[in-house]
């Protein structure tokens, strides 16, 4: 699975990875 | 808590133990959003429960572009319902540690 990662100017350190489909609500 | 489109949870168990906790967020309605958000992918941060706000997060995901300033508080809002029932939990199952 791809992973970002994204580093806030004030540290915090934000990963990102894929929503699995079964947690994404349907529309 | 109120259905605010954007999910909030725990990413780790808690033990009650440690003031940081790690959460998952991720937008479950992104039609309850003003701004379109980045991407569909979940963001996992750490929080401080005795340092942080949930308005500094929100801040601070909206200045890494993951969100649109009009959003700002619906992404605060999110993370305070689940940080006070995490703080609940806390309270309630484990009242010495506190």
């Amino acid at each position: 699975s791809s992973l970002t990662q994204v580093v806030h100017s004030a540290g915090r350190r934000f990963i990102v990875s894929p929503v699995p489909e079964s947690r994404l609500r349907e529309s | 808590a109120e259905d605010t489109g954007v999910r909030v949870e725990l990413a780790e168990e808690d033990h009650g133990r440690k003031s940081t906790i790690a959460l998952r967020l991720w937008v479950e309605d992104p039609k309850k959003l003003k701004g379109k958000p980045k991407d569909n992918g979940a963001i996992e941060f750490t929080f401080d429960l005795e340092r942080e706000t949930p308005d500094d997060v929100a801040q601070e995901m909206i200045d890494s572009g993951f969100f649109h300033e009009s959003d700002m508080k619906i992404v605060a809002k999110s993370i305070r319902d689940r940080v006070a029932l995490i703080q609940w939990r806390r309270e309630r199952i484990w009242p010495v540690l506190q």
